[in-house]
C-alpha cells in the first residue's frame, strides 16, 4: 500500500545536519 | 511583552527555556516570503497560453487555484519551520528520529493551526488575518472566495482567537501549549513512550507553576487555557480532512510535506 512507504521528507528532515 | 514574575518569585526555568528555543519570526517570514515569490515567478513564466479566448478562460482557472495551492504551499512552508523549531526543541533531541516521527505525524495540524492562532493574537485585528509571510487580508474578503467548508473553519478559528485573546494568552503560555501538543503521551507504538509522559507531566506542571505564578489573581487560569486545547484539536481534525478532500479532487498542487504528512496519519 502507499501508506507503507517510508515518510522520506521528514526522516531526511529530522536526520540532515544542514538544516540545523 | 508577557508580564514580569511578582518579586522574589522565579519564572519556572522550563517556560524561560522553551521561549528561548522560539524562532525568530520576521526570519521565518523572509524564508518563506522569498520561497513562494520564487515558486510564483516560476509559475507565470511557465503559463504562456496560445491564444487571447484561452487566456482569458484559462486566467480565472489559474487564478483561483493559485490562491489554494498558495495557501498549501505557505503550509507546507510552515510546516519545514515546524520541523526545524521541533529538532531544535529541549527534550524533542534526545528522543530517536522513530519516535520523533511518530510525534510530528500525530501532531503536525494542531502545530499548524496553534501556529496560525498565535499569529492573529500577535496581530489582534478583528477583520483582518495576517499570513505567515506578514500579509494582511481583510477577513471579508476571504470568506468571500472561500467556500462553505473553509469558511467555517475561519470562523471557527477567529473563535478560538477570540477566546485567547479574553484570556490574553502571553508568549510563554503559548510557547508551553507548543509543547504539550508536540509531546502527546497518547501516540501510540512509541519506542520511548515513558520519556514522552514525563516531558508532558513536565511541561504541564512548569505551565501551571507559571499561572501560579504570573496570574495568582487567576487560579483557574490553567485549566482555562488547557480547556482550548480540544477545540485546537477539533479544529485541526477538520483542517486535516479538507485537506484531504481536497487532494483527492486533485486541488492540492504540491506533493511534498503536507501531503506526507497527511498520508502518515491516515494509513
Amino acid at each position: 500500500k502507499e501508506g507503507k512507504k517510508p515518510q522520506a521528507l521528514l526522516h531526511y528532515l529530522l536526520n540532515n545536519d544542514d538544516s540545523k | 511583552s508577557p508580564p514580569l514574575a511578582p518579586p522574589g518569585l522565579t519564572l519556572p526555568p522550563l517556560v524561560l527555556e522553551f521561549v528561548r528555543c522560539e524562532q525568530d519570526e520576521l526570519q521565518v517570514q523572509s524564508k518563506i516570503s522569498a520561497h513562494l515569490a520564487h515558486l510564483q515567478q516560476e509559475q507565470n513564466s511557465r503559463s504562456a497560453p496560445a491564444n487571447q479566448e484561452q487566456n482569458t478562460r484559462l486566467a480565472a482557472k489559474q487564478e483561483r487555484l493559485s490562491t489554494f495551492g498558495l495557501m498549501c504551499h505557505m503550509a507546507d512552508q510552515t510546516l519545514f519551520s515546524i520541523v526545524e523549531w521541533a529538532r531544535s526543541c529541549i527534550f524533542f533531541k534526545e528522543l530517536k528520529v522513530g519516535d520523533q516521527m511518530k510525534l510530528l505525524h500525530n501532531c503536525w495540524s494542531e502545530l499548524l493551526v496553534l501556529d496560525y492562532i498565535a499569529r492573529q493574537l500577535h496581530h489582534g485585528k478583528e477583520d483582518s488575518v495576517l499570513l505567515i509571510t506578514g500579509q494582511e487580508v481583510e477577513l471579508a474578503s476571504l470568506l468571500a472566495q472561500a467556500g462553505v467548508t473553509l469558511s467555517g473553519m475561519i470562523q471557527r478559528g477567529q473563535e478560538l482567537v477570540h477566546r485567547l485573546q479574553e484570556l490574553q494568552l502571553d508568549r510563554r503560555e503559548t510557547a508551553c501549549l507548543k509543547y504539550l501538543i508536540l509531546f502527546n503521551p497518547d501516540v501510540k507504538l512509541l519506542e520511548n513512550q515513558p520519556y514522552v509522559e514525563s516531558v508532558y507531566e513536565q511541561v504541564n506542571a512548569a505551565l501551571l507553576e507559571y499561572t501560579l505564578c504570573v496570574y495568582p489573581q487567576f487560579p483557574d487560569r490553567f485549566s482555562q487555557i488547557l480547556l482550548r486545547l480540544p477545540e485546537l484539536r477539533a479544529l485541526s481534525t477538520q483542517a486535516e480532512d479538507y485537506l484531504c478532500y481536497k487532494h483527492l479532487s486533485g486541488e492540492v498542487p504540491c506533493n511534498n510535506l503536507l501531503i506526507e504528512m497527511l498520508h502518515a496519519k491516515r494509513t
